[in-house]
């Protein structure tokens, strides 16, 4: 099952 | 003061189309070099980039950093109070809780101005870093949208999966399995109409058709849509606003758990 990841695991948060 | 005069109102209107579905409230980050707006859904899961250069502007004053918080639903019913051909101008106060919108008309014969509470947003902002991307995709804009429209009744994800020779949208659920291949175009009339693949790998990802389609309203935008994939990184889709700016839509894609 593939899972929907939020945009936050990918960008870093300024 | 700020105030930014745009000859060419449409593409506020459209670039307000483009958003207002993904989006209820942003803020507008004006600077002298333009203004940019970055958001998340509520969902977190896409992240949205547009971007306005100053230059773009018939006019452009910001002589101090602003924000403007705006309610996106207000804004979008405000511009809709403009005609296509409407010359448009946002008009704020430094430090002020509203925002003014003034539409001419081309001949002048009829002015309009519509004002706006501006909220506080407490937004944050994510850092996009520069990344090179295994595949960048150019293709029409309109068979982007429609690619993702028709594949949508499948499944709720699509898959894309890009190769030298082209690239597959696929989508498979209850009712069967659809799969659309487009090859790069060998020649064409025009340069809109082409499919052109720039690839470092061949890239497979899949993403959510719900985000998709809602990225797709920014079709009115531009011709030409690009996406840029990489294994297990967002996909970024691109739609230039005239050539003044861009709305980028970030996705983050399935992955196994």
């Amino acid at each position: 099952e593939q899972a929907q990841k939020p945009i936050t695991q990918f960008f870093s948060q300024q | 003061m700020f105030e930014a005069r745009l000859v060419q109102g449409n593409l506020l209107k459209k670039v307000l189309e483009s958003l207002k579905d993904l989006l209820t409230e942003a803020s507008w980050d004006c600077a002298d070099t333009g203004i940019q707006l970055q958001a998340m859904d509520n969902s977190h899961v896409s992240l949205v980039s547009v971007q306005l250069r100053a230059d773009g502007f018939d006019k452009f004053r910001c002589d101090r950093q602003l924000s403007m918080g705006m309610n996106l639903t207000s804004m979008s019913k405000i511009l809709r109070c403009a005609a296509n051909d409407d010359i448009i101008t946002i008009k704020a106060q430094d430090q002020a809780d509203n925002v003014t919108f003034v539409f001419e008309s081309p001949n002048q014969e009829k002015v309009a101005d519509y004002e706006m509470k501006l909220m506080n947003l407490d937004q944050e902002h994510l850092g996009i870093p520069e990344t090179d991307y295994a595949a960048v995709i150019k293709l029409p804009a309109a068979e982007f949208q429609r690619i993702i429209k028709d594949l949508s009744q499948f499944g709720e994800s699509v898959v894309i999966s890009c190769t030298k020779e082209g690239v597959k949208f696929s989508a498979a659920g209850d009712i069967g399995v659809g799969n659309i291949k487009l090859a790069q175009t060998a020649s064409v009339d025009k340069e809109e109409e082409a499919v052109t693949i720039e690839m470092q790998e061949p890239v497979t990802l899949t993403f959510a058709c719900r985000y998709l389609n809602m990225f797709t309203k920014a079709t009115c935008l531009a011709p030409q849509v690009t996406l840029s994939m990489s294994p297990e990184v967002p996909l970024v889709v691109e739609y230039k606003i005239g050539d003044m700016g861009h709305v980028r839509y970030y996705l983050a894609p399935k992955i196994e758990d």
